[in-house]
């Protein structure tokens, strides 16, 4: 998945 | 990591501290729904499903922990505990939530993130979390009164969304400069079924009075 793509948020 | 979804965590994190501290000092999970909690429980297995396949950070990975550990904590405690599950107003809790993960799952089939199973549930997980509430808000309307630790947890889990939403805006303006269409209207969604308890519960807190929703 590209950068930015909000998975890295709970 | 911005100051918004910082803030937002830690309410989220807060909600569920006071929900857990209000089971086990009191020992009554009465004006709580066990249903939401299910919900919950769905939503962090389902959205988390990289947590040990992705690394962002040790605070994603532990935040994770915590919120999986903590939910399904809260359900043991409701629907297991010897006491504390006699506390338990399931007559009032009567929200059909199938229908919501029904729901949901369907959604997800026909407007995911990406084609992939992780990314299907990953969608599923923004999808329930919206409507995650609904079965909550009901039994508060049926509540005859609803105690100042309820009230706190459900004004706690609303405001985290609430302050997720500022949180995509700034990622917005200072590095994705796209739009996020599912987690952004599913927020949106989420934070807009809060609003009249919002209402009701600033009200209260004003008047000093105890919190009544309208029926």
């Amino acid at each position: 998945l590209p950068e930015g793509e909000l998975h890295d948020e709970l | 990591m911005n100051v918004f979804r910082l803030a937002g965590d830690m309410t989220h994190l807060l909600s569920i501290v006071v929900l857990l501290l209000k089971i086990r000092t009191t020992k009554s999970c009465a004006g709580i729904s066990l249903k939401t909690q299910e919900l919950y429980v769905l939503v962090f297995l389902t959205r988390y499903l990289d947590l040990f396949t992705r690394y962002f950070s040790v605070y994603n990975v532990l935040m994770k922990l915590i919120f999986i550990g903590t939910s399904v904590a809260i359900f043991w405690y409701m629907r297991y505990h010897k006491v504390v599950k006699q506390t338990y107003s399931k007559d009032l809790d009567s929200f059909r939530h199938y229908h919501l993960i029904l729901g949901c799952f369907l959604m997800a089939l026909l407007i995911p993130f990406d084609f992939s199973v992780t990314e299907v549930l990953w969608t599923f997980s923004i999808y329930l979390e919206a409507v995650a509430i609904l079965p909550q808000l009901v039994l508060l309307q049926k509540s005859r009164n609803i105690d100042n630790l309820t009230g706190n947890y459900v004004f706690l889990l609303g405001a985290y969304r609430a302050l997720y939403l500022l949180n995509w805006i700034y990622r917005f303006f200072t590095e994705i400069h796209k739009i996020r269409w599912i987690p952004w209207i599913s927020g949106l969604v989420q934070t807009a079924l809060y609003a009249d308890f919002f209402y009701y519960y600033i009200q209260s807190w004003r008047k000093h009075e105890e919190l009544k929703l309208p029926a």
